[in-house]
């Protein structure tokens, strides 16, 4: 699998990695995904690559590779991130993978090795939902909302309504919150915020979690939430050019 | 008092 840029895996390393510490990526003809939960269960991360991400790709066996996230990040901070990368895994040796990186302008290529490692996966099964509401705005308007709000309290409520869309943070010594309605006024469609809804809604999710799940907005320049009663909120990133996306699913707090 | 749900709740393991 070569990719043309190393800067989309840096990119979702850090965007999963605060979470998951070491998950299995199938690999069959479509692509490469994973799918994996946080230790505490509260966080589901979903990521798909699929094969229009990369510049060449072959899968002649699918195979599933047990990828440790620490030495990984390690060999990906020596990758600069316009080279090019080469994953290869070998039927006959599933004991390791190979990177390749590739700099063409400076004629310099580097190679590394990482072992993989035998994961007990687990696999949750999410039941198709009809979300109440669905809200696309710029993935760098809601980091920012997420990012100011955590600092103010570590409950984030999200609340839809004829009026907008209603980020709330209460702390102990202040309370905020931030409003947004669809916008209509916008050309560029990434840059617009659009909300849909069937019945007011009102949940309430842990701020620090949703804050590493903004990290992914590196990936992709909008967001989707999909949020239903007493469901787990979806928060997706769609990347360009059907390169695949990544999904997270956080459970809300309740009474 | 809000408490942390678990996806297991909603999910199911496969």
């Amino acid at each position: 699998a070569r990719l043309p840029r190393s800067a989309v895996l840096k990119k979702i390393l850090d965007s999963v990695k605060d979470l998951v510490k070491e998950t299995n990526w199938d690999c069959n003809e479509e692509g490469m995904s994973m799918q994996a939960l946080d230790t505490g269960r509260i966080v589901l991360v979903e990521v798909m690559l699929r094969e229009a991400a990369f510049e060449s790709y072959a899968c002649e066996v699918p195979m599933t590779l047990g990828i440790d996230m620490e030495p990984f990040g390690k060999v990906l901070r020596c990758a600069g991130g316009d080279e090019k990368v080469t994953i290869k895994a070998s039927r006959n040796d599933q004991d390791h993978i190979e990177l390749v990186f590739e700099n063409e302008e400076k004629e310099r290529m580097s190679a590394f090795e990482l072992k993989l490692m035998d994961i007990d996966g687990e696999h949750m099964a999410v039941p198709d939902a009809e979300w109440g509401a669905e809200i696309s705005m710029p993935s760098s308007e809601f980091k920012k909302i997420v990012m100011d709000l955590a600092e103010i309290g570590s409950d984030l409520t999200i609340a839809v309504s004829k009026l907008g869309v209603t980020f709330t943070a209460q702390g102990n010594n202040c309370k905020g919150s931030m409003v947004l309605q669809p916008s209509t006024a916008v050309d560029k469609k990434s840059e617009q915020v659009a909300i849909s809804f069937t019945e007011p809604l009102e949940m309430t999710f842990a701020a620090p979690y949703m804050k590493m799940i903004t990290k992914a907005a590196a990936l992709s320049s909008t967001v989707t939430l999909s949020l239903d009663e007493a469901c787990p909120i979806c928060v997706r990133y769609e990347m360009e050019d059907n390169a695949g996306h990544i999904k997270y699913y956080l459970a809300p707090k309740e009474d | 008092m809000l408490v942390q749900g678990v996806l297991a709740e909603f999910f199911y393991y496969t």
